[in-house]
């Protein structure tokens, strides 16, 4: 559909993508992570796209298998969400990710 | 008005409230928290009251200067949201705060 082919576009074409929602504070704290990490990720704010929001949580579930917001991608890669991008960080795994997303 | 009366009542006729989000992952947060403490808190899910959920949160708003949830209570005494919930719970205050608001 074009929905999938617009999120597929946009994961392999952005170092960092965020599905989010504005006022959700798990969404804010990956954000927050991110930008303490000194990367500029591309947020996509699901409750700011009318009718093609739900739409595109729907598509990324199909996807990824995660209706759940936040939902993360680094390189293409599907991260997981608020938690999963965390455990990452405290593993010392993230950073290492972003930086061979920067590179490709 | 009605609905801040039944507010009033609700949250000096329990000892500990929570008015939650059901898909709010700060909400389950402190609803967690509270269960691990042995505490059954009441629980009221604003998303799944129709249109009375956002009155009721911005009546809450009135009342305690709070717009967001998750919004907690304990012994009639407006606490806040989650990070203020676990921050007293660090300074080892949440447990006595719960242990009054079960005699009264
Ligand atoms: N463990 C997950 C929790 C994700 C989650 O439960 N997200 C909630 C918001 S905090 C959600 O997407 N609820 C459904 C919705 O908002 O549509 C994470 O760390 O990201
Ligand atoms: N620091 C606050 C954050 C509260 C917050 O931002 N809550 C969000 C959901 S996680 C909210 O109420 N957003 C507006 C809404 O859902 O109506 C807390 O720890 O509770
Ligand atoms: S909506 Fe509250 S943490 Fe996501």
């Amino acid at each position: 559909s074009r929905l999938i082919e617009s999120v597929n576009n946009t994961v392999f074409q952005n170092p960092v993508v965020i599905y989010s929602k504005t006022w959700c504070s798990y969404s804010l704290e990956v954000k927050s992570l991110f930008k303490r990490l000194g990367v500029e990720p591309l947020v996509i704010e699901l409750d700011q796209l009318g009718p093609q929001g739900p739409q595109l949580q729907r598509v990324l579930e199909r996807l990824t298998g995660q209706y759940t917001v936040p939902n993360i991608f680094i390189g293409g890669k599907h991260i997981g969400g608020c938690t999963d991008t965390v455990k990452l960080h405290h593993k010392g795994e993230l950073k290492s990710l972003l930086s061979e997303a920067s590179k490709q």
